[in-house]
């Protein structure tokens, strides 16, 4: 593992450690898109069907079962936590996200490495996770005012697919075998959705001002 | 394949 791939892994588990102290401490979810919290929760639950069958090292391990337990606690908390669910922007999140499940799905049955049931949905995360974010961006639009927590959680995931670009291009210089081809292009397509996001999100920080996105 | 080398990955 080198320092690119660790430091993605350690921002991608700080996104979602201040997603969730964001919502245990104001006990207020609003801003945060319920659909995409679900895909997420799908995209780990199909990408991690390997956790019984294949052992890579114990750090692989113990994250996907954090990575499954901590996204499954956010749609729980959203969805049936008596005081959260209140402050869920349901009108604002209309995002068609089960169009985004069933394109990936039908992607995945046309390219994927072998026809197993286990290959199948590995490819269907990869391509789910690239596009998951998209009704959490919708609603930021939306909404126009982006609280602080939510502001850095989003940047905190993207600064988690940053660093996996870097992890790739160390390992396509570093490693013989390592080929990208299509993981490579759905990562690029995913970080390059946060950019309108970071451009603001630079804009506000540089000017010490409260993160607004354009209507 | 072309994709078990990311298999590894998170």
């Amino acid at each position: 593992m080198n320092i690119f791939r660790f430091a993605g892994d350690m921002t991608h588990l700080i996104s979602i450690l201040v997603l969730l102290l964001k919502i245990y401490a104001t006990k207020s979810c609003a801003g945060i898109s319920l659909k995409t919290q679900e895909l997420y929760a799908l995209v780990f639950v199909t990408r991690y069907l390997d956790l019984f069958t294949d052992f890579i090292s114990v750090y692989n391990s113990v994250m996907k079962v954090v990575f499954i337990l901590t996204s499954s606690a956010i749609v729980w908390c959203m969805r049936r936590h008596r005081i959260v669910k209140r402050s869920y922007d349901q009108a604002l999140d209309t995002f068609r996200h089960l169009f985004l499940v069933l394109g990936c799905l039908v992607l995945a049955l046309i390219v994927h490495d072998k026809f197993t049931f286990q290959e199948v949905f590995w490819a269907f995360s990869i391509y789910l996770e690239a596009v998951a974010i998209l009704p959490q961006l919708v609603l930021l639009q939306r909404s126009g005012n982006v609280d602080n927590l939510t502001g850095q959680y989003v940047f905190f995931l993207g600064a988690y697919r940053a660093f996996y670009i870097l992890n790739w291009i160390y390992r396509y210089l570093t490693e013989q075998h390592f080929r990208l081809w299509i993981s490579c292009i759905s990562g690029l397509v995913q970080t390059a959705l946060y950019a309108d996001f970071f451009y603001y999100y630079y804009i506000s920080w540089k000017n010490n001002s409260k993160l607004q996105l354009p209507s | 394949g072309y994709m078990s080398a990311l298999k590894d990955e998170l």
